[in-house]
């Protein structure tokens, strides 16, 4: 079976992308093969990874200029002609600012929430799954968000320890519960992995104190974020995080020891060791 | 004849609220009438000010509990009704978190962009009419953010200064042109304001100065945006700013003296004397 994770946060620019980038290429550089999918018109994952443009990563087996957006709108298409290899064992579907078009038009389909899942349960058939999937998602609540949602097992929660930030957090859950409800009810929270964080101030102790006791509180009540916590480690804010999407690089490509490198390295092996001891 | 400014930028999190709230508190200390509407589903700005809840602020003529979303739902209504005292020279007329549904509502209504800009005309023929109106928008180019638009006459453009926050610099400004071009001619961009700073970096240098090359070719151009630059001083980051919403405080209640409140302070001298001197 494949850890599929998708990382929901309707709050914009709180680490959504940086996150499902870095984890991800940290998990591949354990040796796990990984797929990240780029589900958010922005499409900033994609150029994150280098990935963006129609030829496909050589060996990538991918259609040329074929991206997510296909995918969701065709649901006959092998979804193979959409993934790019990106690096060892690390590969993306990407998007494009045209999934913005995609969003309206599959509002109207049959199956409008479900396609997602139907392209993943396509690939895991095929020949070499995948270990771990990674949905980037976007910041709001909508088709494709919800398409994420029908398709995981988990959710991550990328955000950062501010008073704002928490205002958010319950309307999150509160569609996560939804769907679960509805579609998906083996889908459940597994943590939230706080992001541009500066451990050393008063107010993100209290944020993460507060977010702490939320989830201890959840122990006893019959709701899919019951098991969930906050992953250690934060991930500290590093200006070398915003530096390399600028170039195509993961923070394993462009500064290997630098501290949002590291930070990110051993939130994977947590992450990994999590699944392999389960 | 007032300023009226729309605060816009559809990518999440990059300090509209915060700099909505602390530029117009520190405006309102040197003396100014200022009115903050919050246009946000999320009523981040309601909640920062401490003008959340049914009772308006003692003196402040509101009725109670009335809201944008009434104001934009009912052309009918005297505007006067949703503006809230909240301190001296300090009004604000409050989101809550139905405005999301009178999104949706809003789309299937006649002059369904037009709204705001009907009720904003109302209020300042009134008595006492406000020499600044800053409107916090939320994160996306929806109906409301199109109806402030429709309603401003100048745009900021709250953002920080990374590489993955460019991205959707151009879309934004496409946006602003056709909303120029259609409804509001006068309208135009008058500059970038950059949050959470750190100047100390190459990477936040190169991407000021990336903006203020591009600001620099459009000035012989027939844009909205031909006459706008990037504000200085930039804002740094400064995590005072990001504990006071949780008092309902702004950051001249909470830290007056610290570089949250000076750099904000300062941006208000600016942002007056450049109209003064118009
Ligand atoms: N730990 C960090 N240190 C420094 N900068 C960071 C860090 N994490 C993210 N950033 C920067 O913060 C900004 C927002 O991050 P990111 O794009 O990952 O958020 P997001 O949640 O995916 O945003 P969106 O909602 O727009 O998809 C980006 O400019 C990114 O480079
Ligand atoms: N200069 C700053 N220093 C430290 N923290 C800041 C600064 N400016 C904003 N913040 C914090 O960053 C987060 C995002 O800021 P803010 O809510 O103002 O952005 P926004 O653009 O209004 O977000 P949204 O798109 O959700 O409306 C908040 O937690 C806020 O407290
Ligand atoms: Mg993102
Ligand atoms: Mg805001």
């Amino acid at each position: 079976p494949a850890r599929l994770i998708a990382l929901i946060n309707q709050k914009g620019g709180v680490g959504k992308t940086t996150t499902t980038v870095n984890l991800a290429a940290a998990i591949s550089r354990e040796g796990r093969r990984v797929l990240v999918i780029d589900l958010d018109p922005q499409a900033h994952a994609t150029l994150h990874l280098g990935a963006s443009g129609d030829e496909p990563a050589p060996g990538a087996g991918a259609a040329p200029g074929a991206t997510v957006y296909d995918l969701l709108l065709d649901p006959a298409m092998d979804p193979r002609e959409a993934v790019r290899r990106v690096r060892d064992n690390l590969f993306v579907i990407a998007a494009e600012t045209d999934l913005a078009a995609a969003e309206s038009e599959l509002v109207s389909q049959p199956d409008r929430i479900g396609r997602l899942r139907g392209a993943i349960a396509k690939l895991q058939e095929g020949p070499e799954p995948f270990e771990f999937v990674l949905i980037d998602c976007p910041p709001s609540l909508g088709v494709l968000t919800l398409n994420a949602l029908a398709a995981a097992r988990e959710v991550f929660i990328p955000m950062q320890a501010h008073f704002l930030a928490l205002q958010g957090v319950s309307k999150l859950l509160e569609t996560v519960g939804a769907v679960a409800r509805s579609v998906n009810p083996k889908l459940f929270v597994t943590g939230v992995i706080l992001c541009m964080h500066d451990g050393s101030t008063t107010h993100s102790k209290e944020v993460v104190a507060d977010l702490d006791s939320f989830f201890e509180a959840a122990r006893r009540q019959d709701v899919p974020w019951r098991a969930a916590r906050v992953y250690r480690p934060a991930i500290r804010r590093n200006i070398k995080l915003a530096e390399c999407p600028s170039f195509g690089q993961t923070i394993f490509d462009y500064a290997p020891t630098c501290p949002g490198a590291t930070d990110y390295a051993e939130l994977a092996r947590a992450v990994i060791n999590e699944w392999d001891t389960l």
